[in-house]
């Protein structure tokens, strides 16, 4: 059976995107056949494998238009497919206000594939709207990248509560599956505070590997490739693959 | 006659919330009497000034609960005061949804005290859904900071999309005020690349003043103060002061 782990953080520019994109990859280059899950309109996560405009995209799955099994691409890497977004998926937030079942849309889909797949990651878009509740409905736990910055710590306790409320209401499983602390600067007095915080507040669940602010992860979407298949030996590669091994260690056992 | 600007960019972490922040002080330290409204269920811009939990907010007026007129505060800028956001502003997104008028419900609250003020900044979302077409309907003019970086440039052509859509459908005198330059690091090439191509395409629209990566922004708002009063010798501060000159030039004139 597979783990879906929803990436999430209503903060915006705080490294989902970058973190699902590059753990997905890092996960597939250790063979587990893993699938990403682009649920942002901006379709992010889709272009940073090279997937625009898709003719099939995850909307078409959540309207019930097509299985989700017809919006599913390969890429580059052997144990890693992509389940792409549009811009139509702007407008399902509307349109799913009235439908029935209108949080576990994701989850029903979902549930044609997972077992064809260890790890399903999903990248959530900016907000606590209806595609994150779907996202966390869907997801056994969620990974939270965090920005060492004020405003995005001021966001956590709002994310949690959201996350209590679907585990009281809509999906008693879900955990927390770890925050990962990305765009780290030591360099910088703010950032180190703000580390010093969220240890002391979160302990063990805070992942020991920090991700570096490093050029190459930003660079690495314009050419539509994994920071992995982009440059392996930048220190942001580096760094994935690390917080990889911490993850995978805790989901799978050593 | 007040001027309504609308600060939006469905990509997250540009830097809307520090524009419109800074700008807003930046206006009031110029003595133009100026009204910064938060439109985003985060708070952030709410926060930068101290408000926390607000008994009246932005989410009252929306709503029809009360006149926009109790939900301002005053700050510590006399020229500045602010309309604060809470978190019931997370659930208008749907609540809106089957409302009547549901595009212009900030239109018509703001209209209310809008001869009050010569300039109102609303603070935006990262998202294209039902608040930020109600900033859209409700604006003269939009400004978009735009971070250098390869997602954020990806998503313009949405905005602008969007933008021609609400000002065929609900507001015809909508324009782009200008494009802010964010986060600015002229060490790194993916930045310099992304300046060239943007100043290629939008020529005057987007204003010489560029805004620096400078910590000491990032730090303000931990303090409840915008860059002016928390350290007007920093690069940030210069740098929001250089850019309210041109852009209060070309709405007042010299
Ligand atoms: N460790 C890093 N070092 C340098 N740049 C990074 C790093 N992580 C992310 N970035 C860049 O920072 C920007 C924000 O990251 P990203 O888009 O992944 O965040 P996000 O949380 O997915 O944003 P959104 O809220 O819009 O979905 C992007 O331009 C990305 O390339
Ligand atoms: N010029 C700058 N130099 C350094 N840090 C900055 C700068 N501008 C913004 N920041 C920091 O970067 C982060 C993102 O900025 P901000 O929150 O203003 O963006 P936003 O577009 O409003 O984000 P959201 O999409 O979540 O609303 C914040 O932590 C902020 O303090
Ligand atoms: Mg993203
Ligand atoms: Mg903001």
């Amino acid at each position: 059976r597979s783990r879906i782990i929803a990436v999430v953080n209503q903060k915006g520019g705080v490294g989902k995107t970058t973190s699902a994109v590059n753990l997905a990859a890092c996960f597939a280059a250790s063979e587990r056949r893993t699938l990403l899950v682009d649920l942002d309109p901006q379709g992010n996560s889709s272009s940073a494998y090279g997937v625009v405009n898709p003719t099939r995209q995850i909307y078409d799955a959540l309207t019930g238009d097509s299985p989700i099994g017809e919006t599913i691409q390969k890429t580059e890497l052997d144990y890693l497919h992509v389940v792409p977004a549009g811009p139509d998926l702007v407008g399902a937030e509307i349109e799913l206000v009235t439908t029935l079942n209108r949080e576990s849309r994701l989850k029903r889909t979902l549930a044609e594939v997972r077992d064809d797949y260890e790890l399903i990651l999903i990248d959530c878009p900016p907000s606590l709207g209806l595609l994150t509740l779907n996202a966390l409905t869907a997801a056994d736990s969620i990974l939270i990248p965090l920005q060492c910055e004020y405003y995005a710590l001021e966001g956590l306790a709002r994310l949690l509560e959201t996350t209590e409320l679907v585990r009281a209401e809509l999906n008693p499983g879900l955990e927390v599956e770890g925050l990962i602390l990305t765009m780290v600067d030591m360099r910088n007095n703010l950032s180190r505070q703000v580390e010093a915080e969220v240890r002391r507040h979160f302990g063990e669940k805070v992942y020991r590997t920090r991700i570096p602010r490093n050029v190459r992860l930003s660079e690495a979407p314009s050419h539509g490739k994994p920071i992995l298949l982009y440059d392996i030996h930048s220190r942001g590669a580096v760094a994935y693959l690390k917080l990889t091994e911490e993850i995978l260690r805790r989901i799978f056992g050593a």
